[in-house]
């Protein structure tokens, strides 16, 4: 494992933590997108479904056992925490996340490695992971004033992309590893649409 | 056939 992964894999831990903690320190979900966090618990329930049947590392293992339960801790407070469901801002988080879970499925259905069971849920789990910070990114630009902790989520988030393409340049060049065509391509999306964010994040 | 290769990046 290069730095450039392992740098990825701890802000995207970071990432998360960070948003678990403000929620439960401060009894507050507002400004949180609780359909983003949905539908980051159905990806990682989806792409982390071969954890018992690919052991690759116990630093995998674990890695996927807390990516799954803190993104089902942070919808568990959102939907039944008794002081932080109520701050929930149900009118503004509008956006048609079942929309994008279709899409995501029929996308793997077409577009996947191999047409079995794993492996359209890992394409699945990869498209549905590009779109699934939108209704977060139409959440904050509804609010006046971004939350410094939601965007300091976002931020960890986006650079979690940016050290995921350094390592596949990274392994590209030194393993001769051929990320898959997916990945790049739905990574590259991704984090488009946080350079999008961070461009009027900084403007404002 | 070549088996698949398991994912393992996160």
């Amino acid at each position: 494992m290069n730095a450039f992964r392992f740098l990825g894999d701890m802000t995207h831990l970071f990432s998360v933590l960070v948003l678990l903690l403000k929620i439960y320190a401060t009894k507050s979900c507002s400004g949180v997108s609780r359909k983003t966090q949905e539908l980051y618990m159905v990806v990682f329930l989806a792409r982390y479904m071969d954890l018992f049947t690919d052991y690759i590392s116990l630093y995998n293992s674990v890695m996927k056992v807390v990516f799954i339960t803190s993104s089902a801790a942070i919808v568990w407070c959102m939907r039944r925490h008794p002081q932080v469901r109520r701050t929930y801002d149900k009118e503004q988080d509008t956006f048609r996340h079942v929309v994008l879970v279709a899409a995501a499925f029929v996308l793997a259905l077409i577009f996947n490695e191999r047409f079995t069971f794993r492996e359209i849920c890992w394409a699945f789990s990869i498209y549905l992971e590009a779109v699934a910070i939108l209704p977060q990114l139409v959440l904050l630009q509804r609010g006046r004033n971004v939350d410094n902790l939601t965007g300091q989520y976002v931020f960890f988030l986006g650079a979690y992309r940016a050290f995921y393409i350094l390592n596949w340049i990274y392994r590209y060049f030194t393993e001769g590893h051929h990320s898959r065509w997916i990945s790049w391509l739905s990574g590259l999306v991704q984090t488009g649409l946080y350079a999008d964010f961070f461009y009027y994040y900084f403007l404002r | 056939t070549d088996k698949p290769k398991a994912h393992d990046e996160l």
